[in-house]
């Protein structure tokens, strides 16, 4: 565990408490897509099985049940609760486009032809591209609430701080892991048109707009 | 390098 990881793993955690606190604040989940956070659940559940059958540490199975139950969570404000204020008409990228190409690239690049094994390199990939219904959400309604952005910006965060994670770990520990590097830096490259905004208009005390 | 093991990063 380096620092950089650790506060990787911070933003990711304030990122999903950011997210529960706009939805209990405006008591709406409007401006969320349900897309994006179904494939959350998807990528939780793929990737963290080995809960019941490989045990890291306190840390790591703490953080695992926790990302898995809020996730969950979500869904069911999402779907329940605050069912009203979602609006899956601008819910409208094509998951099954995400899907397809994950599986496909999980039964090529993994690090052992086993189900979990395979399971843990489909998390992977998909968590890369698991952002973009609401990346697209976001561009296609042009604005977004602070709060919101703010989610984004920890979650974008998030994966940014796991790069130079690698990168200490590649030259302190002599450890590599290439699918996940690769697909970090695919995951970490989709935000930089978010984070442009975020930090020259929302930063700056600005609304959330795009260009028309 | 080693491969790291990747169950342990989240």
């Amino acid at each position: 565990m380096n620092l950089f990881r650790l506060f990787g793993d911070m933003s990711h955690l304030a990122s999903i408490l950011l997210l529960l606190y706009k939805i209990q604040t405006t008591r709406s989940v409007r401006g969320l897509s349900f897309k994006t956070q179904a494939l959350y659940v998807t990528v939780f559940v793929t990737r963290y099985l080995d809960l019941f059958y490989d045990y890291v540490s306190l840390y790591n199975s703490v953080m695992k049940t926790f990302f898995i139950t809020s996730s969950c969570y979500v869904l069911y404000l999402m779907k329940k609760k605050y069912r009203p204020t979602n609006d899956p008409s601008i819910d409208t990228f094509r998951v099954e486009y995400l899907l397809g190409p994950c599986v496909l690239l999980s039964l090529i690049f993994n690090y052992r032809f086993t189900f979990a094994e395979i399971l843990w390199s489909f998390s992977i990939f998909l968590e890369s591209v698991a952002i973009l219904p609401q990346l697209f959400m976001l561009q296609r309604t042009g604005e977004a609430e602070a709060i919101t952005t703010h989610y984004l910006a920890a979650l974008g965060a998030y994966r940014a701080l796991y790069i130079p994670n690698w990168i200490y770990r590649y030259w302190m520990e002599d450890q590599v892991d290439p699918i996940a590097v690769t697909a970090g830096i695919v995951q970490t490259a989709l935000y930089v048109d978010f984070f442009y905004v975020y930090f020259t208009k929302v930063l700056q005390g600005q609304r959330f707009e795009l260009p028309a | 390098p080693l491969a790291a093991d990747h169950h342990d990063e989240l």
